[in-house]
């Protein structure tokens, strides 16, 4: 498998959401 | 300068690559359900400082151990790991992916309670911390290891328990003796065995859960640097997200810094903005405790490289939070390590290094001009990847390489 790493999410906000079986990315997360 | 206009390029300042020594201390958490989370090397673990500069990992170290993570992942994820060979004594939850990860977050355990930094790991599932009396071996750590005689909350599961089938994931053997105990071993040989159990877990004042699933380790090793233990963020029943998902609903988000020495934040709950665009969890990673997504095309300086979208969906792929840098099937980057070079020309390319083998040497410049890389998922979603995430600083300035390895082979 193919593996995204912790330093390609940087800044991201990941969101996780298993329960609808998906995950989410949003921009400047950090801020 | 057209290419800067139409954003397919950054702009750096080559000292900005690399790591601040000072903890910037401007962001704190405010939400009730979001934990501080903090680099494991850099200058915000505050717990961990005293002993930090000593034991810090090399580069060589950290390239090394997310070697042994990924293929830890594939054995998991292939039906002839190269673990099991290895001989279960206790019951076992096998074969989970290197405990190492790069952050950490503080959770409260016990009552009283007392506070835990532990590893946050979207790649595993138990969560455990070392605890007294500490019967075989423990490494050491910062804060006092858990100790279950002065907690009013602690409870061994026993044997005969449902819950202690649970970790009987892949055939580990029945108890041994009345009570039930616990075997996480990850890819590096590092590892935690010790008594299932249950106890208080406190994220913050309004998030408190009791009877919460966890390892309490009396024989612990490995290179988890001074951290109490880890947090099991992925997808099984023993995790965390499933023991709290009546409350969350199994939602959780991290935001992790573009530096080492700023903070983000792991949130549980909550609501989901509006800007957050979603892709698909992969169906073929439904019986696995990792997240599976499907990256359909990369990006490199504005340009789609020409990959059979087969590339991708022959293997899959999972995001996970301890995994530093990205695989790709080796097909993939070779094109995206290809298109890079052709942009990169104005500067001095060096070796390569561990898993990197498409290096440069800035330290004659003051800045420098990179070309923007994008990964789209399934379902359009489409992210540039953040500067920080573009290059990785493996000896100064004198040589800094692109972020991503290939995996050896496309489809194995």
């Amino acid at each position: 498998a193919a593996i995204f790493g912790n330093t390609q999410q940087k800044t991201y906000q990941v969101v996780y959401d298993d329960a609808k079986g998906r995950v989410g990315f949003a921009p400047s997360g950090c801020n | 300068e057209d290419e800067i206009t139409k954003g397919y390029l950054h702009i750096i300042k080559v000292k900005s690559l690399l790591p601040s020594t000072a903890c910037n201390q401007t962001f704190k958490v405010s939400n009730s359900l979001s934990l501080e989370v903090v680099h494991r090397s850099g200058p915000c673990i505050q717990v961990l400082n005293q002993e930090k500069a000593a034991n810090a990992p090399s580069n060589m170290e950290i390239l090394l151990r997310d070697r042994h993570r990924v293929d830890s992942i594939h054995a998991r994820l292939s039906s002839h790991g190269v673990f099991q060979e290895k001989q279960a004594t206790l019951p076992v939850q096998s074969g989970a992916s290197i405990g190492s990860g790069d952050y950490a977050v503080t959770v409260g355990l016990g009552t009283p309670k007392k506070e835990f930094t532990l590893i946050f790991d979207t790649g595993s599932d138990l969560t455990w911390t070392q605890c007294e009396p500490c019967a075989k071996t423990c490494y050491k750590q910062k804060e006092p290891r858990l100790d279950p005689t002065k907690s009013t909350s602690y409870k061994n599961i026993s044997c005969s328990s449902a819950f202690c089938k649970l970790l009987d994931t892949e055939g580990g053997e029945s108890c041994s003796s009345p009570t039930c105990l616990y075997q996480v071993q990850y890819g590096d040989g590092s590892y935690s065995i010790g008594f299932f159990a249950t106890e208080t877990l406190t994220l913050s004042s309004s998030n408190v859960f009791k009877n919460f699933l966890f390892g309490c380790g009396q024989q612990n090793s490995g290179l988890f640097r001074g951290a109490a233990g880890l947090l099991g963020l992925g997808r099984t029943k023993l995790s965390l997200p499933s023991q709290t998902a009546q409350k969350y609903k199994k939602l959780f988000s991290y935001c992790l810094p573009a530096s080492s020495s700023s903070k983000g934040y792991l949130s549980f709950g909550g609501q989901v903005s509006k800007t957050v665009k979603f892709t698909p969890l992969s169906e073929d990673f439904k019986s696995t405790p990792f997240y599976g997504l499907d990256i359909t095309e990369l990006s490199v300086g504005g340009n789609k490289l020409s990959i059979d979208a087969s590339i991708f969906s022959t293997s899959g792929t999972v995001i996970d939070s301890g995994t530093v840098i990205t695989r790709l099937p080796s097909t993939a980057y070779s094109a995206l390590s290809s298109a890079f070079q052709k942009l990169m020309t104005d500067y001095p390319s060096t070796d390569g290094y561990s898993i990197f083998d498409t290096c440069y040497d800035f330290s004659k410049n003051e800045t420098i001009k990179i070309p923007k890389v994008g990964v789209s998922f399934k379902g359009g979603v489409e992210m540039d990847i953040d500067v920080s995430g573009i290059l990785y600083p493996v000896n100064g300035l004198k040589k800094v390489c692109l972020a991503f390895a290939g995996n050896g082979d496309d489809v194995k």
